[in-house]
């Protein structure tokens, strides 16, 4: 799970 | 003015059933479902990267079948040989989302 916002949405950074 | 989208619909039939392929849940992909299909590509990290940063146009870590067939788009573009563009351009981005 990648909480909303930022690049945390990225699952490559 | 409508463009078409690039997304020619007998590609978009093949990212659709790959898509379906790989377990949406509510109609979404998350980053981990997408993310080893990306790498199977064998493309760098950081064009992955961009790739999904063009892609996931809402930003909210998944992919819906739209994203997901631009994702798949860049992808099989970039193999060709072609840059993946650091702006999504307008032909580009699913008219479900314009």
């Amino acid at each position: 799970q990648y909480p909303a916002g930022g690049s945390s949405t990225n699952p490559f950074l | 003015p409508d463009l078409p989208w690039v997304v020619k619909p007998e590609e978009k039939m093949k990212f659709h059933s790959i898509f379906d392929s790989l377990g949406p849940v509510g109609g979404m992909l998350s980053g981990d479902k997408v993310k080893p299909v990306l790498l199977n590509s064998k493309l760098p990290v950081d064009i992955l990267g961009r790739v999904w940063e063009l892609s996931d146009l809402d930003r909210d870590g998944m992919l819906d079948k739209d994203e997901f067939s631009v994702a798949m788009y860049l992808v099989y573009r970039a193999l060709e040989g072609e840059p993946v563009p650091m702006s999504l351009p307008p032909p580009l981005v699913p008219p479900s989302k314009r």
